[in-house]
């Protein structure tokens, strides 16, 4: 039993951070964001099992929402798996009237995941 | 198909277009939705056309990169000097130097100070100005440096004497009122520093009140007079500072991409209200 269990779990991956380059050439961009020429965003994928480990950064509702969820799954879905940290990126680029900007645009990439 | 015939494959084959033509329609729509959705996040009203070949200041590219290599946690500008702390967006402003164009020698100009208009109105209405500066490049003079190198061998006062004759005065003045007659121009001195010139480098003086005037009313932007006076405040010609473009010996406007480099420059801190504010609520 505890080998299925594992061989499942391994079939659907604990929640965690997966690459995702957001390319601005790629979507013809480029003619107005000077720098950077694309960025990596990172997305959060995964599952958030019974009984919620440390690492998976799960708040205490999420712990209880689980709880809730392996006693009787028609109460309450599993917990989510969701950006917890998120950083800025600054971006170069010309706007409407060709003046120069440069900016910070906050929770741009994502430095986290857990359950939420 | 079951029924067979032509007219059925035909209304079928009908069909699927209309249905390829609906998917491609609403493939548009939802592609157009997915970008006004971006533009939206970055502040934007619609993808700019940039009309011209993209050309940035050294300066805005400086301040990326170090925005860029910075660690994750200490992401402002920091600019020395400056109350930036809260800003997050930095613009820069060429002059119009389209008077410079037409007549580069006399324009705007009477020898010792320049006048520079800027356009700033596209600064968004809803951010603060936290800072703004004008910054010009003072490029050095080697015949000047060479013969003032030797006069401070001689005697400590002819020293004394190269030195003061190496420091200029700039005063940067905003104009509040244009008149024909370049006396009676009415302005108010919004910066001054003295500047040494044996040394090439980009000077910043401080314009946000002018700015801060002229965001709030945008016909009040007479532009800005700067002035270049010798150490006991004569005026002095501005050959050191780059705030006209140079004509060649045969007349011709110096070239584009070294004028680009060092023509004057007006760079503001701006706060969009997005920034995370370092003192925010805890988590438990």
């Amino acid at each position: 039993s505890r080998e299925r269990n594992n061989r499942k779990r391994r079939l659907k991956p604990n929640c965690r951070r997966h690459p995702l380059y957001v390319d601005f050439t790629s979507v013809g961009w480029n003619s107005w964001i000077v720098a950077p020429a694309g960025y990596q965003a990172y997305y959060c994928q995964g599952e958030c099992p019974f009984p919620l480990v440390d690492h998976l950064n799960a708040t205490n509702h999420a712990i209880v929402q689980t709880l809730v969820n392996s006693a009787s799954p028609q109460l309450a879905p599993k917990a989510c798996c969701v950006p917890t940290d998120l950083s800025p990126i600054s971006m170069l680029y010309l706007d409407e009237s060709d003046a120069v900007i440069l900016k910070n645009y906050q929770d741009m990439v994502v430095e986290g995941c857990g359950c939420r | 198909c079951t029924y067979g015939g032509r007219t059925q494959r035909k209304k079928d084959q009908q069909t699927d277009d209309e249905g390829q033509s609906l998917k491609h329609k609403s493939r548009e729509a939802v592609i157009k939705a997915f970008e006004h959705n971006l533009l939206n996040m970055f502040g934007l009203k619609e993808k700019p056309k940039p009309s011209r070949r993209i050309q940035v200041p050294q300066y805005m590219l400086d301040l990326y990169n170090e925005q860029a290599n910075s660690p994750v946690s200490s992401m402002n500008f920091n600019v020395r000097g400056k109350s930036t702390r809260t800003a997050n967006t930095v613009r820069s402003f060429h002059h119009h130097d389209h008077d410079d164009e037409k007549n580069p020698s006399a324009a705007n100009s009477n020898g010792h100070s320049h006048k520079l208009t800027f356009n700033v109105s596209t600064m968004a209405e809803d951010e603060v100005l936290t800072a703004a500066e004008l910054r010009l490049f003072c490029k050095t003079q080697h015949s000047i440096s060479k013969r003032d190198v030797t006069d401070t061998r001689d005697t400590e006062n002819t020293t004394q004497h190269s030195i003061q004759k190496l420091k200029h005065r700039v005063n940067v003045y905003q104009i509040l009122k244009p008149v024909s007659n370049s006396k009676d121009i009415i302005k108010r001195l919004i910066d001054t520093k003295i500047v040494d010139v044996r040394n090439a480098t980009w000077e910043s003086f401080d314009v946000r009140p002018a700015i801060l005037d002229w965001r709030r009313s945008p016909r009040a932007n007479h532009g800005i007079e700067v002035e270049v006076l010798d150490s006991r405040g004569r005026p002095s010609g501005h050959r050191n500072f780059r705030i006209a473009r140079s004509v060649t010996e045969q007349g011709d406007l110096e070239d584009e991409t070294r004028w680009f480099e060092e023509r004057p420059l007006i760079v503001t801190y701006t706060d969009d209200g997005r920034q995370k504010r370092a003192a925010g609520r805890s988590t438990s």
